[in-house]
């Protein structure tokens, strides 16, 4: 038999913001500019039943389903990144050159199950 | 974590954590697109045209600058006109196999602050050589007219001049072939040449003296960093 337990919503599928500075990480001396970087990352349930809010696929709401009915055997959807933006860093490479780079897809904005 | 680290940079296309050793100024162009790109705006073009450089209207996500790595070869000696000659070598191999170079663009630095009044019939001729193989320098000066890339006179110089450079940097991609250039700036052996001959080619070639440095700016796509993503919902 299906059961429903209520879920906190914090503890909810979502981006969690982290910002690491890459002073933190030893990176300052080649790393020319941004100073630090947005390594957002997603946490969080995908409980039965999904909410618009939880950017779920069609999918992800059927799991929902099947995991209230089975939670032993089929897990809970995932929580993953639905929007990502990129960033641009500027940094000395292993040459002294100075280099601009454009990265895809490095700053979560948006999770969903 | 040093293993991780590793793993990271090498994802971020870098065989090892930099440790720059002689740091160049970062070129006020590349600070301009950086910053350019980092206000938000909704009129941000969209993540396609994220690949796209729209200050040289040309395919790209990596914008490089290389400093030149060339030595001034001897100037004056028999051939009196000349006022600079610099071998210039810039070092392409950092381009990872999957980048396309997309532009190359030579960019000439003085460090002149006025503008001289040229002297009656002065013009300055510069010149651009493949150059030929270093043990061939010494006999070949002047490189062989065949070596000849671009010639551009001149009477007024200005603080910075710039020449594309595209196709010869897409030759550099193979190593062997990329022996760099040889600069020369002389008098134009031109009309009024004769009445500077004989004065010391210190005094024709004020202004020349002033080179700073050479350096080339290299635009190149990476095609699997700029492939369409997955599908967002």
């Amino acid at each position: 038999s299906s059961y429903y337990t209520p879920v906190m919503p914090s503890s909810l599928c979502k981006s969690r913001r982290l910002y690491i500075s890459f002073s933190d990480v030893g990176w300052e001396n080649w790393i020319i500019a941004p100073q630090g970087y947005m390594a957002n990352y997603c946490l969080g349930e995908c409980p039965f039943p999904l909410t618009t809010e939880l950017n779920s696929t069609n999918h992800a709401i059927l799991q929902t389903m099947v995991h209230s009915l089975d939670p032993e055997g089929t897990p809970q959807p995932c929580c993953v990144p639905v929007r990502l933006s990129p960033i641009s860093v500027l940094f000395y490479d292993n040459h002294d050159n100075v280099v601009l780079r454009h990265y895809e897809d490095m700053v979560v904005d948006e999770c969903g199950c | 974590l040093s293993t991780r680290e590793s793993l990271l940079l090498k994802s971020l296309g870098l065989s090892a954590k930099p440790s720059p050793r002689s740091p160049a100024p970062v070129p006020s162009v590349l600070w301009r697109i950086f910053q350019k790109r980092e206000i938000p705006s909704p009129l941000r073009p969209s993540r396609e045209d994220a690949c796209w450089v729209e200050e040289f209207s040309v395919p790209g996500n990596i914008i490089r600058v290389f400093s030149d790595q060339g030595h001034f070869l001897h100037s004056g000696g028999p051939r009196t006109l000349l006022c600079l000659e610099k071998h210039l070598f810039f070092n392409l191999s950092v381009l990872e196999d999957g980048e396309q170079l997309t532009m190359a663009q030579l960019q000439l630095q003085f460090g002149h602050n006025s503008y001289r009044a040229p002297s009656p019939g002065q013009v300055f001729e510069l010149r651009l050589y493949r150059a030929p193989p270093p043990s061939l320098w010494e006999l070949l000066s002047p490189p062989p007219s065949h070596r000849l890339l671009l010639v551009q006179s001149f009477v007024q110089l200005h603080k910075s001049l710039l020449f594309n450079l595209t196709q010869v940097g897409r030759d550099w991609r193979t190593q062997s072939r990329n022996l760099g250039l040889v600069l020369e700036i002389s008098m134009s052996s031109g009309a009024g040449s004769s009445a500077l001959l004989g004065r010391p080619p210190g005094n024709f070639c004020a202004g020349i003296d002033s080179f700073l440095d050479a350096s080339l700016l290299v635009v190149s796509l990476q095609l699997e960093q700029c492939k369409a993503a997955r599908k967002k919902r």
